[in-house]
């Protein structure tokens, strides 16, 4: 067990420099473990510092500085130990528009690894998509879903109306 | 592995049975306010095992199921089923396609179901467990949880990495 | 002291209803005193039911409309016991454009009554703006101003770079 | 009443001294994420008397003191005036604007003036409370802070009310 997690961790870790070397540039960021020499036991923090920066207390970073940090670190725990299937409900709210750019980069990638499906009311994050569901409900407090195949590289475009049977 | 097909009736705000076509990549879900894009995460969440009412923004686990609207009357079970590609095999499980399938009456009765089968919460779990779905594992972020990876200690931190491996 | 809180709530209670209203058209709201026989101690609850749906509890809200009624809400006291300045610091990146375009409405008519200030990264918040002051960190990690009065119904247009002296 | 002039100097990321003139009406801020944003409306609730280091995002007060950054030293003290039109008469103070200076030293030695004549936080509190001004009355909403209301207990929503009565 304390192997696995070991193992884990490193990996983690490592993904971890590279990612947030992406989303923050010029800055500095690493996972660190709260107690090295006991690894069964211990926590795991982590450290980051924008460029131009000096301040490493993740507490004293800005709101849309912070969704990047807890992005990365879950964009790393992906890319070490990669699952089927990634659920992001509303996480990019709070960034700016180049961070927004940056962070859409690197969920694009997930493309080729796992299926990644995303609610979002950003216009920028429509745009990565393969498809499109819209969900509305027609004035009667039901939801309904309106299926949308994007416009994929080889140009097959499709619409169908999922939904009821 | 990927999500293929979910069906929904009688979750939240899907009063009407549902059906939502998966594709590998990027799916980006959309819509206003309260229109039921949560209630779609919640619903992969729950019939994936999720136990805990609050997490699921209600105050019992009844209040899943549709509540009726000033048109509708309410609905006496929620049903979901969400099928799954296992043509790669990483879940233990001889099918090329596996569905889980949750149901819960107004009674309080609980039923589950692998590929039409009824079986237990357990036998679920079990299913899973290897496959590193979930929303313990991040997986899933619900709406307003990113910030939760950063504030929490650095032994959930740690949780969530022994969770992935 | 009661009558001073008694008289307060009947104010706000009442601003309630109109903001309410105006948030949630077709919708009913109001506040509620938890136990209006005991001036003394009462807490105060709202009640919140969007057009069209049954559900009053505020927890089974969307986070868009969860948002918009803690609005009405600050609203409200804001009309009913009105202060100098208002300070809002992103308040509305849950909400959609239909949402958004109200808040904003309801934002702008405090222009005659008080001063507000408000933090934001929607596009569609800086056009309701009488002066934009811009915050950037030119790289060195150290804020700078650069304020702009916008061009104000009387024409006048005036761009002075505030900051450091 | 409306705010006037804020003058920041080391208070945060604000090293160099800073100028915000304000007018009555409408002030929105923008800028990337980390630029200062928060910090700003941090100096604004601090020269009003803020005293919890947690709500100003820090471990310790003095962690609003400048802090550095690669290219900069960090500074000895952080000191933030805000000046007040009081020609309406509304603080019982016969200008017709008041001052309020606030200043924190590295030693934690901590000074306040009222129109350049030091006096104690007291005295900026009483001059102050009845003129509905402060975090406590909502009328500062700091960043991810505006669900609190609705979180809250039912007691906190009528301190709400009352504070602002
Ligand atoms: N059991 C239920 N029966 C009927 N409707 C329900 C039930 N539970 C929740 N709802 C409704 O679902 C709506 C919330 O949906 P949801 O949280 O999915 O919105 P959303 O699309 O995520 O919106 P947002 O963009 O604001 O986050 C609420 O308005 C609520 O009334
Ligand atoms: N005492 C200090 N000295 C120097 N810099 C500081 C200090 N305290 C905080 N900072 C810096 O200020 C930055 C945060 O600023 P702030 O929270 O105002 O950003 P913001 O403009 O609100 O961004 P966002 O749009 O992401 O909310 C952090 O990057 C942090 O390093
Ligand atoms: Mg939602
Ligand atoms: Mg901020």
């Amino acid at each position: 067990i304390v192997e696995i997690f070991g193992a884990a961790f490193q990996d983690v870790a490592r993904e971890f420099n590279g990612v947030f070397a992406r989303l923050f540039p010029g800055g500095e960021g690493r996972m660190v473990l709260t107690d090295p020499d006991d690894l069964l036991n211990s926590g795991v923090d982590v450290e980051a510092r924008p460029a131009g920066k000096r301040v490493k207390r993740v507490s004293l970073l800005s709101g849309g500085e912070r969704s990047l940090v807890a992005v990365a670190l879950l964009f790393s725990v992906f890319r070490a130990r990669p699952s089927p299937f990634y659920l992001l409900d509303e996480v990019e709210p709070a960034l700016d528009d180049v961070n927004l750019h940056r962070f859409l980069e690197i969920a694009a990638e997930f493309r080729d690894r796992s299926q990644l499906l995303i609610v979002t009311h950003q216009k920028r994050t429509m745009e990565i998509a393969d498809v499109l569901y819209g969900i509305s409900m027609a004035g009667e407090g039901v939801s309904k879903v309106i299926c949308e195949r994007l416009e994929t590289p080889d140009g097959a475009q499709s619409e169908q109306p999922a939904g009821a049977d | 592995m990927f999500l293929r097909r979910l069906v929904i009736r009688g979750f939240k705000s899907f009063a009407d049975k549902t059906v939502f076509d998966f594709t590998p990549g990027v799916a980006v879900i959309v819509g206003p306010n309260g229109s039921g894009k949560s209630n779609l995460v919640d619903a992969i969440a729950w019939v994936l095992g999720e136990q805990g009412a609050k997490t699921l923004r209600g105050g019992k686990m009844e209040d899943v199921i549709f509540a009726g609207t000033p048109k509708r009357p309410a609905l006496g079970r929620a049903e979901v089923e969400l099928t799954i590609d296992n043509s790669s095999g990483v879940l233990p499980i001889d099918f090329t396609e596996v569905s889980v399938r949750r149901t819960l009456f107004r009674t309080g009765e609980s039923e589950y179901a692998i590929n039409d089968v009824p079986c237990r919460l357990l036998d679920v779990q079990e299913l899973l467990s290897d496959s590193g779905i979930g929303r313990e594992l991040h997986t899933i972020v619900g709406q307003g949880q990113l910030d939760e990876i950063l504030a929490g200690r650095p032994e959930d931190r740690r949780a969530v990495i022994e969770e992935a491996s």
